[in-house]
């Protein structure tokens, strides 16, 4: 028996840093 | 805190699965820059800021190196610590990171090495105005 193996999708956003000053200016 | 290295997650490993805000699959290493401006352009509420590396440092935490970025049209100066393994994407470029070396090693994802000037890939909360 061969298992379904499930593959795991990353959305593109999640491999860029979230940048936001703390203090806005 | 820093991202911890051991949570660095598998998205970065070569061959992850992508999903772009188009819908388009693509896998990690194949990721150029208009995947991301596109991307951008269509999903609501991020946009994509321009964040050029001014300075690296070693972190005062161990194993950690300190990134300094001026992030935007506003110069904003935002610092964050990671592991040296961690990848960015330049303009242009491609993957980066402080230790291609490590990052081979731990992703297998072939990365350029992060330098001053780089500039960065970043996404911040869309103006509302």
């Amino acid at each position: 028996n061969v298992e379904p193996r499930s593959v795991a999708v990353f959305p593109w956003h999640s491999l860029v840093p979230f940048l936001a000053p703390s203090q806005p200016d | 805190p820093p991202i911890t290295s051991s949570h660095l997650p598998s998205h970065f490993m070569k061959g992850a699965i992508i999903q772009l805000a188009t819908g388009e699959l693509k896998r990690v290493e194949d990721l150029q820059t208009q995947d991301f401006v596109r991307s951008a352009e269509v999903s609501g509420g991020l946009k994509i800021d321009s964040s050029t590396v001014v300075d690296i440092q070693e972190s005062q935490w161990p194993g950690f190196v300190l990134l300094h970025f001026v992030v935007g049209e506003q110069q904003s100066k935002v610092s964050i610590e990671v592991p040296p393994e961690h990848p960015f994407f330049v303009y242009g470029q491609g993957w980066s990171s402080c230790s291609p070396g490590r990052t081979a090693q731990l992703f297998s994802l072939p990365c350029h090495r992060l330098q001053v000037g780089d500039v960065c890939i970043s996404i911040s909360l869309q103006s509302l105005n």
